[in-house]
């Protein structure tokens, strides 16, 4: 989900 | 990837060159006041869900950002106050937060607290350096460790680009997170007349110093 790609950055 | 974790040790590097600037010289004189309370802002609105951060990697990193750039504003505000001048550092930042928290209330992923305070945070990321760069611009030049400072925060988003770029082409759902690319280009434009200047003069050993 794109949710978490976003959050695996800083 | 190698472009990602150049890009974030170039961004921890970059509060290491400033801290050390700021003790060394016993001075914040050339540091936008405003554009590290803008990165403050960004960090508390980024890493709300520091709690729930699975990766060691980025917890850790998520708290030295944190707990940094709040020292670096203990510093600024109290300890070197008087070397910190208001009259040079007069960027009018509401058009800043104006536009970060329009582009997060129209365009978010989703429609959640975590969501639009994530995308505010990338937005205001992206033109926070620019108190800073009008700094500079007022005063025409810099000491040499407040330009490797620049240097090294302006590419820290620029390493994420090839990042990004890797990631497409790495990964099998090849997602394009267009707000964190989008903002991620649009906050490298704004350093190149800066990293031109820095490439030109600084690496060869001269002083920064507008033309």
């Amino acid at each position: 989900d794109k949710r978490l790609e976003i959050k695996d950055e800083l | 990837n190698i472009f990602r974790v150049l890009g974030d040790f170039s961004h921890l590097a970059s509060i290491f060159i400033l801290l050390h600037k700021i003790q060394q010289l016993k001075s914040c004189s050339g540091i936008s006041f405003k554009s590290q309370v803008l990165y403050m802002l960004v960090y508390i609105t980024r890493y709300l869900d520091l709690p729930w951060t699975s990766s060691p990697y980025n917890f850790i990193f998520k708290v030295l950002f944190i707990s940094s750039e709040l020292y670096i504003i203990y510093l600024m505000a109290r300890a070197y106050k008087p070397t910190n001048d208001p009259n040079l550092d007069t960027f009018h930042v509401e058009f800043l937060l104006g536009f970060a928290g329009l582009l997060a209330l129209l365009f978010p992923y989703k429609y959640t607290i975590l969501e639009v305070f994530w995308a505010f945070s990338i937005w205001l990321e992206s033109v926070a350096i620019l108190p800073q760069l009008f700094m500079l611009q007022r005063t025409g030049e810099a000491e040499a460790m407040t330009a490797h400072y620049i240097a090294a925060l302006g590419m820290y988003r620029a390493l994420y680009i090839p990042n990004w770029i890797y990631r497409y082409f790495s990964e099998p759902t090849h997602k394009v997170d267009t707000i964190a690319v989008t903002a991620g280009i649009l906050q490298t434009i704004l350093y190149s007349d800066f990293f031109w200047i820095y490439y030109t003069k600084v690496m060869r050993g001269e002083k920064f110093k507008l033309p």
